[in-house]
This record gives C-alpha cells, sequence and structure tokens, in this order.
C-alpha cells in the first residue's frame, strides 16, 4: 500500500535533513500513481501532487514523525481542503414544501437514494412526499411505488392525465400542500449530460418546481468520466450537492475528490448499501483514507 | 493528438493523458508507453503518426487476443446467465439480446432471477412483452435457484433454444451474494448439463480500475465467459476491458449503445480503439 511504498523511499532519510527536491520526486510518483488507480481524475491529480510538492519542500523532518508519514499527512490534508467538511444536510425552503431534485446518470442510485432519503428526513422530524418523473425506464414509478410500501411512506403516483415530468411534480408539491408533507423529494431519470433534450426536462423541471437541492448521484465506481458528467450536470442545472453511492462495495471511491474539484459542491450523503438505512452522512476524512488505500 | 509531427515529450504526455483518461489504467498505460519509448531511443519509430498507430497496434493485439466464437452448445437450451454489479444494465441488456435472439428467428424464454429489488422482476416483464418473449417468475423473495430451475424445466419441456437468466445485482465483495450465484450456476448444471453455456458479466462504461476486480470476482464465482459493456453511448471510454482482456483473457460480446432494444452492437475492437483516442 501507499505508506509501505513511501516508507521504502525515505528509509535513506530517516531523521536527517529536509523532504528535498529529489527523494520528493520518487514519492510524488508513487502517490500519483496510488490516486490515478483510486480513479482521481488525471488534472485532479497533478494539482494535488502540485499542491502537495509546495506543502513539502523545504519542510524539516520531525523526529515524531517518519518522513513517509509526514508526506502522507500532508497529501491527506491537500485532500482534506478539497473535498471539503460540510454537514449533511438539506438546505429547506422559506416555504413549505422543500423540493428536492434527485438527478444523475443511468443505475447511479438515484430511486433508492431517493427511499433512503425519505427515510432519513423522516427520522429527522420531516414529513417527506416521494414522486418518480422516470417515464421512461420500465417499471421505474412502480420501483418507487414498492419501495414507498416497504418503507411506509408516502408516494404520490399521479393521476391519469398527469403524463410530463413538470405534470406529475407539481401535482406532487400540490398533493404536499394539501397533506401537509413539508418536503418533496422527486425521482428523476437517469440520462446522459450529452443528451440535450433530456437535459432541457431537467431545467425546465427545475424552472416549475424552484427546488432548494439539486442533489447528483454518483455512483463511487465511476472512473475518469466522473468529471465530465458532474461538470456538465453543474453547468446545465446548478447542482447543490452529491450522494456518493455503493460505497460498501470495494471501489476506492477518486471519483468523489474529482466531482467535488470540479463542481465545488458539498459531497452531502453516502450510500452504503441496498437497505433504506444504508445511507451515511459525509466523512471526509473516511472518504481520504479509501482513496489512499 | 492530429498536428503532432516529431516525437517529443509534449506526445509522449498526450498520449498518457488519453490513455489515463479513457480508464485504461496508469500501469497498462505505462508499461505502453514504456516500450514505445525504448523503440524511440533505438530510432524504431519515425514520427509521431508510427508512434500512435503502434499503441493502436499494441492494444488491438490485446483485445484481438481473447476472441473466440462462443462455445457450441449441442442440443437445446442454450442457457445464458447475466451477472453483474448493482445497476450496471443487465436487466435492459437481456431485454436487447431476446429481441436480437427472436429476430434470428429462435425461441427466447427469459427468467426472472432477481427476486430481491424492488420490481425487478415487473422491469423484466415490460421487456418480455416487448419483445414477445414469455418470462417465468415468482412471488417477489422467493429463492433465485427455484425460479431458474422452474425455467430451465420449462424450456427443456417446450425445446425452446434460449434462456436469458436476469439476476439480481450484486458487489462482488459480499462474499454471501457470490455464493448465490455459484449455486445458480450448480442448479444451471444439474437440469441442463454444461449449462450455463455463457456467463455475461454487464459492465458499466463509466467505471473505473474497480471494474478490473469486478471482473475477477465475478469469474471466480460465476464463470465468466463474455462481457457485455454497457453504456458506451456515454462519454466515458470503457478502456478498463484492456486490463479485463490481458489478465483474465474475456472477450467483449457485446457494446451497450442506449436505452432502446435495438442498441446492442457486437464487439468491433477497431472501432473502439479509435474511440479511446477520439
Ligand atoms: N450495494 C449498493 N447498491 C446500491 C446502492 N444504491 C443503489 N444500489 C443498487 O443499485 C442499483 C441501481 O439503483 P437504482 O436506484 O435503481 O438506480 P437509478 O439511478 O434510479 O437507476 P435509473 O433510474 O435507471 O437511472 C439497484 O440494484 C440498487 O439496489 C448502495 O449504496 N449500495
Ligand atoms: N445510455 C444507456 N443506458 C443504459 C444502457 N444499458 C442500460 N442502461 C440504463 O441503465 C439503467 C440501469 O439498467 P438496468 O438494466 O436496470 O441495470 P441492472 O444491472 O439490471 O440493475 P440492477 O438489477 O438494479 O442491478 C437503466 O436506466 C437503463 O435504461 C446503455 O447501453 N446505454
Ligand atoms: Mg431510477
Ligand atoms: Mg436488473
Amino acid at each position: 500500500n501507499l505508506s509501505e511504498k513511501l516508507q521504502r523511499v525515505f528509509k535513506n532519510l530517516r531523521g536527517e535533513g529536509k523532504l528535498t527536491a529529489e527523494n520528493m520526486e520518487v514519492a510524488l510518483r508513487e502517490i500519483r500513481v496510488a490516486l490515478l488507480e483510486a480513479d482521481v481524475h488525471f488534472r485532479v491529480v497533478k494539482q494535488l501532487i502540485e499542491s502537495v510538492k509546495q506543502k513539502a519542500m523545504g519542510v524539516e523532518v520531525l523526529t515524531a514523525l517518519s518522513p513517509s508519514q509526514q508526506v502522507i499527512k500532508i497529501v491527506r490534508e491537500e485532500m482534506v481542503k478539497i473535498l471539503g467538511t460540510h454537514q449533511s444536510k438539506l438546505r429547506m425552503a422559506n416555504e413549505p414544501p422543500t423540493i428536492v431534485l434527485v438527478v444523475g446518470l443511468q443505475g447511479s442510485g438515484k430511486t433508492t437514494s431517493t427511499g433512503k432519503l425519505a427515510r432519513w428526513l423522516s427520522k429527522n422530524d420531516h414529513s417527506p412526499l416521494m414522486v418518480s418523473v422516470d417515464i421512461y425506464r420500465p417499471a421505474a414509478r412502480q420501483q418507487l411505488s414498492v419501495i414507498g410500501r416497504d418503507i411506509r411512506l408516502p408516494v404520490y403516483e399521479g393521476a391519469a392525465e398527469e403524463t410530463t415530468p413538470v405534470e406529475l411534480a407539481r401535482a406532487a408539491r400540490r398533493e404536499a400542500m394539501q397533506t401537509g408533507r413539508d418536503v418533496v423529494l422527486v425521482d428523476t431519470a437517469g440520462r446522459l449530460h450529452i443528451d440535450d433534450q433530456l437535459m432541457e426536462e431537467l431545467r425546465l423541471l427545475k424552472e416549475a418546481l424552484g427546488p432548494t437541492e439539486i442533489l447528483f448521484v454518483a455512483d463511487a465506481m465511476t472512473g475518469q468520466d466522473a468529471v465530465k458528467s458532474a461538470d456538465e450536470f453543474h453547468k446545465q442545472l446548478g447542482i447543490t450537492g452529491v450522494i456518493l453511492t455503493k460505497m460498501d462495495g470495494d471501489a476506492r471511491g477518486g471519483g468523489a475528490l474529482s466531482i467535488r474539484f470540479v463542481t465545488g459542491q458539498p459531497l452531502k450523503f453516502v450510500g452504503i448499501g441496498e437497505k433504506f438505512d444504508a445511507l451515511e452522512p459525509f466523512h471526509p476524512d473516511r472518504v481520504v483514507s479509501r482513496i489512499l488505500g | 493528438l492530429q498536428g503532432r509531427k516529431e516525437i517529443d515529450a509534449d506526445l509522449l504526455d498526450e498520449l498518457e493523458y488519453a490513455l489515463i483518461t479513457a480508464d485504461v489504467g496508469v500501469r497498462t498505460a505505462t508499461e505502453i508507453l514504456e516500450t514505445i519509448r525504448q523503440r524511440v531511443d533505438r530510432k524504431l519509430v519515425a514520427d509521431a503518426a508510427e508512434v500512435k498507430s503502434l499503441i493502436r497496434q499494441h492494444l488491438l493485439e490485446v483485445l484481438q487476443a481473447t476472441e473466440r466464437p462462443p462455445a457450441e452448445v449441442g442440443e437445446p437450451p442454450e442457457v445464458v446467465l447475466v451477472v453483474g454489479v448493482n445497476g450496471s444494465g443487465k436487466t435492459t441488456t437481456i431485454g436487447k439480446l431476446a429481441s436480437r435472439y427472436r429476430a434470428g428467428n429462435r425461441s427466447v424464454l427469459l427468467c426472472a432471477a432477481d427476486t430481491f429489488r424492488a420490481a425487478a422482476i415487473e422491469q423484466l416483464e415490460i421487456w418480455g412483452q416487448r419483445t414477445g418473449v414469455e418470462v417465468i417468475r415468482q412471488q417477489p423473495g422467493s429463492d433465485p435457484s427455484a425460479v431458474l430451475f422452474d425455467a430451465l424445466q420449462a424450456a427443456k419441456a417446450r425445446r425452446i433454444d434460449y434462456v436469458i437468466v436476469d439476476t439480481a445485482g450484486r458487489l462482488h465483495t459480499k462474499s454471501n451474494l457470490m455464493a448465490e450465484l455459484e449455486k445458480m450456476r450448480r442448479t444451471a448444471g444439474r437440469v441442463i448439463p454444461g449449462s450455463p453455456h455463457e456467463v455475461l458479466l454487464v459492465l458499466d462504461a463509466t467505471t473505473g480500475q474497480n471494474g478490473l476486480e469486478q471482473a475477477r470476482k465475478f469469474t471466480e464465482s460465476s464463470g465468466v465467459t463474455g462481457i457485455v459493456l454497457a453504456k458506451l453511448d456515454g462519454t466515458a471510454k470503457g478502456g478498463i476491458v484492456v486490463a479485463i482482456a490481458r489478465e483474465l483473457n474475456l472477450p467483449i460480446r457485446y457494446i451497450g449503445v442506449g436505452e432502446k432494444v435495438d442498441d446492442l452492437l457486437p464487439f468491433d475492437a477497431e472501432k473502439f480503439i479509435e474511440s479511446l483516442f477520439a
């Protein structure tokens, strides 16, 4: 692993002198490989290495930490700087109901995360109402209805004449107002950031509903593409937060760093399983440890 | 990469950027570029165009080494088991495959062995309706191996040509779920000796380096025989299949290029490599 590799790099350096350009060069190469293997984007790695180099130059080798521990400490600090320490909460609207849009690429975990968010909200003194505006995927709306029954939280099913995403979402908001539900969670269809028509659909949805949260749901195993898709969703919609799913696997999750880097938006929640209580608030130090392996 | 003529550090940097951002992986990219660098040092390469074509050729050889026709199946049914991590595109791929097999005038039966996820059975049933193919199913929560058993018995009795089995998405790190797949494979072999004849791992093209570990673990527990690379209509390049080809020698059977029934194409290595550098 990385700390073992760095220990080897610095074993000739124990307790004497500074971290110099030469010995840092080898260490930085190891760190670069580790981050790329963890799926951090090429350009984000470049910036990170640069800032680590800056910080490390001329640092006295303290006797308390070994040089490799010291370098890792600097790498960790720079990564935590990027990830931020945002609190995992949702921004509420001034007037209920609060609207939350759940968006992202196909299969990333939006529908499941919508159920998890509903449960989390209900455990935190809110009364959520879910609605699916996925009119494309076979049995998508059914999927959310089954989830609603499982977790005993309401799903707006939609009247027969409500056939478009905007109609369904608006009707759900009316339903929330009439029944005193204070948050509407809108599960949207998976889509590609390069699909103009479907990205336009999301823009229209945003315009019609005025959501206070647009959550981008991203798969923890996403590779270099994480930057492209997150950047595009953010440019076109303005996302307000990220949910990283499937962190119960062994993907290192470097995409999280890339997404945060390119959108500047906070990582709010982490999905750690298929059950509806499998949602954790975001812990930056845990995500960093995992990326570093 | 277009206008560059001489071989310089910038060219190699650009090629490294292209390979890594295509998810080929830093180790694989480094090995490829190291071989190129050695040939350049020994003056065996004339210009940038030749460097690019060398890399393309190398990648092509890696992918073509895995190509082999699917196993010959003596008598019907041929059993295709579809596996992969959550959300990769399995159920949709099965709908597309059903349509493809039917177009070849073959009889097809689908098996709804994802008895776990909400509305998974209904999702497959809609694909069955769309393609005019029957779906064998049981209640949600039933044992996937039991549904598989039913489907294979039915296929045998009716002399169906193909049975395609949908399984629940599962992370390869969950040993109980991987054991469930092993049990399904054994069940299949008992009802139809020699089956499953094809085990397709559906891999999401946006997957990074974890794709290699997925392929390893799924091969261990379910004997993967081929890959379907789904969602290649996005901007992700799916370069992880190069590392998978090298290490596990798995052929890519199809690519998924959209959400509609016809959005499945046979894998074309040359086109794929072309797009890695696009
Ligand atoms: N292990 C694990 N599986 C998850 C997690 N989140 C979602 N899933 C699974 O991932 C698969 C896809 O989840 P969905 O919620 O259907 O994804 P989606 O984004 O709504 O998909 P589309 O609507 O088709 O774009 C399902 O099998 C879920 O059970 C998670 O945190 N961990
Ligand atoms: N753009 C695109 N989307 C795809 C492709 N293949 C599947 N999808 C979409 O990806 C999402 C997930 O597809 P599913 O077929 O439900 O995936 P799955 O592997 O069966 O998911 P689980 O059963 O939950 O593990 C759906 O929204 C599909 O429409 C593809 O080739 N291109
Ligand atoms: Mg969904
Ligand atoms: Mg499925």
